[in-house]
């Protein structure tokens, strides 16, 4: 199992510094050990928002934070790509510049994969090609209507 | 492999038979905080094999069956059926033949799990052998449920190594 | 101690159900404790939102969890009342109707103290009397610039 | 007692003397990801006598003091003022007859912090008194720092008794 840790982390470190970039719209990412001895070693996050200095992920805002958490998602995502991905609203914490990268990103995984993301945020219903609506007319009474985007912002405002 | 439907009832707030169809490559879910969005995440996660009621945000597993509102009485039994589109034959092993593939699960009161897969009785493992391999599973990084995102961010480089080893 | 302790968590406790109902448009919360000695037992959070079972906390959804969390945080603010509050990014899970719920509640709390509310959503901005921005035009380096709300939606986005 | 402005240099990400002014009953803070907004509330509870690096998401003290950026050099020392109107009498004590009262707080790379109020020179201990019985403090309920709600969600019963003994 050493010899798997070692290949998944190091195709993780890829794909995540890979990811990093297109959600920030620059700057650089990358893993790194604690120490030398695969079987114990821990894992931290260096991250370099663009014309920030590089630092571990706990000098960075909740934004920034959040946006490197999802670009490794989106890496360890990959490592074993299944039919569909499901996100349960990972956009709350950012601005529209960065949802707009999100978004692009959503684009470019739904090449591969459906692509199934729960939200509040207007700039991300509009990204999707289809919206399902939740209610609960009824209290404590789910059910489910369909609805276009104007209407979304409606039901979400209700 | 293409998920088409959810069909739940009693799960959780999802009382009624109800349908959630996924026709397009990129779907939103929206709606008013606490209308059942994540409960539908809970859903998928259950029918594939969730063994731990606190990861579906329950003490115990009977707290995914419906359990009454101000109008409604508890019900006995909750069920969830995944429909997937097979007909590119991505699912491996005996199932790759079908080109439509239903994973369902039923609960009653009395705790007992029962699994189906096209309507045949199956056992726990079949369902997780079957999912083997398309990355698809109760706790694969395809689902990002809400919170697991501050989870990273706050973990400590130990449980960083543990996520990574989950993955591998 | 232990009757102060008693004291704050009676206030607390009427202080927190009074909000709740408030933030939610109805429904009841309350504390409860965990054992009879007031010298050890935990506390723990009941809320019932409008049309619903009473349940723990741990049941609710994220909205929902964080809007119980904001009376109870409001309830802890009015057990000191400071001439000023800050709140950082609290109303990040919330769908409109909880969030102009919560501009409601930052105007009553406005009659008594200064509120200063650090915001991405645009129902917030327009509840508050006046915006500050802050930007980082020059990589790295943070500046004050005044904005009103229509800027400030721009500079958001930007 | 009214916040009346703000003054900061070298703190974390505002190197340059920033004033950020206070002028209505609720103030809106906004800005992209990462451009300074929660550095402001870091600023606020440093002055106030904060003496955990960790608490101000930093490793060590030094941490607030700006330390570079891409075109910039990092500074030797951080400055941060709270300018207070006291004219309703609202801070007891030695304090009361003022109308208007600065906090400051100054610290170098020597890791010496420096405390003043109104220009005189304090211990850490005079701006506690001071702030004590108006409800401020660097960990007063008057401050809700980005995480706090989830992190009183996700709190354990003993976690929620610890809340609730240091608002006694
Ligand atoms: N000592 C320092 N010197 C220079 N920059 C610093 C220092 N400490 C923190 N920073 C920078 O400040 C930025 C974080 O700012 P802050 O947390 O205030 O952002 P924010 O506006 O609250 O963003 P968000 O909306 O994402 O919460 C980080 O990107 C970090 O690089
Ligand atoms: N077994 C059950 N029976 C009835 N209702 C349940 C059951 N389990 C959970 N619920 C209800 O489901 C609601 C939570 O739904 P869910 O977490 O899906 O909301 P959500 O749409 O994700 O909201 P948010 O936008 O706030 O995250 C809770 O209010 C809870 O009362
Ligand atoms: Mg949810
Ligand atoms: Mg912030």
């Amino acid at each position: 199992t050493r010899v798997r840790f070692e290949e998944t982390y190091t195709i993780l470190n890829k794909n995540f510094s890979n990811y990093f970039p297109k959600l920030f719209g620059g700057g650089k990412a990358s893993l790194s050990l604690t120490s030398d001895d695969w079987l114990t070693t821990g894992i931290t996050v260096l991250a370099q928002p663009p014309g920030k200095r590089n630092s571990t992920i706990h000098l960075l805002s909740g934004g920034e934070k959040a946006l490197t958490a999802v670009s490794l998602l989106f890496g360890l995502f990959e490592l074993n790509p299944a039919p569909f991905c499901i996100m349960d609203e990972v956009d709350a914490p950012l601005d529209d510049a960065n949802v707009d990268r999100f978004c692009d990103t959503l684009r470019s995984l739904s090449q591969h994969a459906q692509i199934i993301v729960i939200t509040h945020n207007k700039i991300t219903m509009q990204a999707a090609n289809n919206l399902i609506g939740v209610t609960m007319n009824e209290p404590g009474v789910s059910r489910i209507v369909s609805v276009d985007v104007e209407r979304a912002i409606e039901l979400v405002e209700s | 492999m293409k998920l088409k439907k959810i069909a739940v009832s009693g799960f959780k707030s999802f009382v009624d038979q109800t349908n959630v169809r996924f026709s397009a490559q990129i779907v939103g879910v929206v709606g008013p905080n606490g209308c059942g969005k994540s409960n539908i995440i809970d859903a998928v996660r259950w029918v594939m094999g969730e063994s731990s009621a606190k990861l579906l945000r329950g003490d115990s597993m009977e707290d995914v069956i419906f359990n009454g509102s101000s109008t409604r009485k508890p019900v006995g039994r909750a069920s969830v059926e995944l429909l997937f589109d097979n007909s590119l034959g991505r699912i491996k092993g005996y199932y790759q033949s079908f080109s439509e593939i239903s994973v369902k699960r039923i609960l009653g009161r009395d705790g007992k799990s029962d699994y189906r897969i096209n309507d045949k009785r199956v056992r726990r493992k079949d369902v997780l052998d079957m999912f083997r391999g398309t990355g698809l599973g109760p706790r694969s990084y395809s689902i990002i449920e809400q919170g697991m995102v501050s989870r990273i961010v706050e973990s400590k480089p130990e449980e960083l190594r543990a996520f990574v080893e989950e993955a591998a």
